[in-house]
């Protein structure tokens, strides 16, 4: 019997885009990398700011930067630390 | 493409013709309006152009392979640069590595710098008066103690081993691996009961693979062998009731145990990693891993964090690329970085690749005036079995260090 740990991350799939998805007419290559920090660490964030920082911006309200981008959610990977969304293209 | 989200920062990662830094403003906005990270550039947060102040950025991306093909400020090194200056004042851009060759480039902002976030809409441009960016001390000395981050960047895959990250390819070892899940039931099966006449095998299973099997096991009731070599059901042509996944995170996951990422942080070390892939059809792949902190392991508490590993694949021989990037720690109770690239490498088996190794000094927790304990560690970089290394190139940061490292095929 699977017993998941607390740690163990938990997956959400958004089906709408990941069940049809084709990348025929995708051009692949090199990633480009963006990493933007608003603090040194998770426990040293500003004041004002919300506890989670931004793990408290819902996935819906990422979906507007993800458009600018011409990205689309295909899943995410929630764990307590941070969540890991999987992305189009 | 993967974006990873935490308390203090966000990292996105795209590929193709994505234009990544054109969401970066509406990133910033976000950060202040929901996350509610300071800002200094609007009266109110309900203003769009309201900005949140980042600590730092790194931007990064190997060579240009298809210019051409870019849209937005992605067409050039020139352009992007600009358009990060025009966004942040006082950054500073690196191209690091052959510039007759594979190189890399690298936008980097310092904490002590000032920062310029401009309006969301380019159109309108307000006053960009410089911003003074979040600076606040922390008990920590300004940096997590343990940030490193590995990234190889492989191109001219090998053709044998690109194959694997092909849909056709996938729904052939799925299709194997339901095959000999059933076959490995039935001796069980026939070990416990003797006779399986009239029975039905249930599998009950782990990971999210086999979950996926779950249902397909159910069609090799009473079949005979013969049947059950081509009894795959794509997860495409089942019920909605019966999809618990879609094909590419099925087909993904396949492929990440087959080709042997799942075994990059394996589960003997990593108890709680789990990995989220996607097979593209008709080929490409991507992957994130997370890495939680051990929950009941005595660690120290700069290692109580959660790490990731990302992996993208364009497997074409035309451009053939592969990406594997993380923030795991090596070394420690864990695996060497060495071990890691070795592995990756393997996986892959690319003509050339890079590594790229970009660690906070309070990390490897030396002065520059003494002798690293990690160097042994890092040495072991410089011999990949197989390959040649070219270049070695260490850029001294104020807190970090990045050593790029560029390799051939022998």
């Amino acid at each position: 019997t699977f017993s998941p740990s607390e740690g163990t991350p938990h997956l959400t799939i958004n089906h709408n885009v990941a069940a049809d998805l084709d990348s025929s007419s995708a051009f692949e290559g090199p990633e480009k990398l963006l990493e933007v920090w608003f603090a040194p660490t998770p426990d040293s964030l500003p004041a004002g700011a919300k506890p989670n920082g931004l793990k408290a911006v819902s996935s819906e309200t990422w979906v507007s930067v993800l458009d600018m981008v011409n990205c689309k959610i295909l899943s995410v990977l929630e764990a307590e630390n941070m969540d890991a969304y999987l992305l189009s293209e | 493409s993967s974006m990873f989200v935490f308390p203090h920062k966000l990292i996105l990662k795209t590929c193709g013709t994505t234009t990544l830094l054109l969401g970066l403003r509406r990133l910033l906005h976000i950060a202040a309006e929901h996350a509610g990270f300071p800002f200094h550039n609007a009266q109110s947060v309900d203003d769009i152009h309201a900005a949140a102040s980042p600590y730092r950025v790194f931007y990064s991306r190997k060579n240009f392979l298809f210019p051409d093909k870019q849209p937005g400020p992605h067409r050039s090194w020139k352009e992007e640069v600009k358009y990060l200056d025009d966004t942040f004042a006082g950054g500073s851009a690196y191209m690091v590595g052959k510039m007759n060759g594979d190189h890399w480039y690298l936008y980097i902002t310092s904490p002590d710098v000032t920062v310029t976030p401009r309006t969301l809409d380019e159109t309108s441009l307000p006053n960009s008066s410089k911003i003074p960016t979040n600076t606040a001390p922390t008990s920590k000395g300004g940096l997590g103690n343990n940030d490193e981050t590995l990234e190889i960047l492989m191109t001219d895959l090998d053709p044998e081993n690109a194959k694997q990250f092909y849909l056709e390819h996938a729904n052939a070892v799925a299709s194997d691996r339901l095959y000999l899940q059933a076959q490995e039931a039935r001796k069980m099966a026939i070990g416990n009961l003797g006779d399986l006449s009239g029975s039905t095998i249930t599998i009950k299973t782990t990971s999210t693979v086999e979950s996926f099997s779950d249902d397909a096991l159910d069609v090799f009731d009473n079949c005979s062998d013969s049947d059950l070599h081509s009894s795959y059901t794509p997860v495409s042509e089942q019920t909605d009731a019966e999809c618990m996944t879609t094909e590419g995170h099925a087909l993904g996951t396949v492929i990440s145990d087959a080709c042997g990422l799942s075994e990059v942080y394996p589960t003997s070390k990593y108890p709680d990693a789990r990995i989220d892939a996607y097979l593209f059809s008709p080929c490409g792949f991507s992957a994130n891993g997370i890495i939680p902190a051990p929950q009941n392991q005595e660690v120290a508490d700069s290692e109580k964090s959660t790490h990731y590993f990302t992996v993208h694949v364009t497997p074409e021989p035309v451009c053939s690329f592969a990406s594997f990037e993380t923030n795991v720690p090596g070394g420690q109770n864990g695996r060497e970085t060495s071990e890691i690239v070795e592995h990756v490498v393997g996986i892959f088996k690319p003509g050339r690749f890079s590594v790229t190794l970009f660690e906070a000094k309070a990390t490897h927790g030396y002065d520059d005036d003494e002798i690293p304990t990690s160097l042994a560690r890092k040495k072991r970089l410089e011999k990949i079995q197989g390959y040649r290394r070219i270049d070695r190139i260490v850029h001294d940061f104020d807190d970090y260090e990045l050593i790029f490292r560029f390799y051939e095929r022998e």
